[in-house]
């Protein structure tokens, strides 16, 4: 099946939105 | 914590399994105890999405802030971060030893590379954790099945890159069944 695969570039990205505060 | 039931909330992305971070500490001046092991070790935080996951590791100290003799691990909801636990006990882990300059950005590292997926080896990863130890730290990564070479081999080559190192750094696999032989960890 499908794996859910986030690179480092986007995580990093989502650390910014308020939602990870 | 450990079984409180985590679901993405609205606008997250959800991460392919979910976790908890676990902490344990060695009180100063006691020796060791395995068997008293259990009992030092706590869940602080569980997520199943990435800003879940952003939101508990930012709440947390970094390995390089931390004093005395403890550890941080990251394992997947429902393994404990022990040998015992039916998840780890045909498992083994890939030891790297640090100087302690380089510990909170390989941590981060790391981790960021288990929730994201980066290992590509199916359900084979359990965990990772952070030692913090008097001269050096050492960073692990906890797999199922020890005797799988293809996949141990793939777990090494991806922590070297994740983790950028030199060729000079040393990688050492260790099974939990020798952990359990020499009574010690490293």
């Amino acid at each position: 099946g499908t794996r859910i695969i986030y690179d480092r570039l986007f995580l990093l990205k989502c650390r910014d939105s308020p939602l990870s505060k | 914590e450990m079984h409180r039931e985590v679901k993405p909330g609205s606008g997250e992305h959800p991460l392919q399994y979910s976790y908890c971070f676990w902490y344990s500490k060695r009180p100063p001046g006691r020796p060791a105890d395995p068997s008293a092991f259990e009992k030092n070790i706590r869940v602080v935080a569980t997520f199943i999405s990435v800003e879940q996951f952003w939101k508990a590791y930012s709440h947390m100290k970094r390995p390089g802030d931390l004093n005395g003799h403890c550890d941080i691990h990251l394992f997947k909801q429902g393994i404990k971060p022990l040998w015992e636990d039916e998840a780890n006990k045909d498992g083994g882990k890939w030891i790297v030893r640090l100087r302690k300059h380089f510990t909170s950005r390989c941590w981060e590292n790391l981790i960021m590379a288990m929730v994201g997926e980066q290992f590509m080896v199916g359900d084979e990863v359990c965990g990772a954790v952070v030692s913090l130890r008097f001269q050096e730290d050492i960073i692990s990564i906890w797999n199922k099945t020890a005797n799988n070479s293809q996949v141990t081999t793939r777990i090494r080559d991806t922590l070297r890159r994740v983790l950028n190192l030199p060729p000079t750094v040393i990688m050492e696999y260790k099974k939990h069944n020798q952990s359990i032989r020499d009574k010690t960890s490293f």
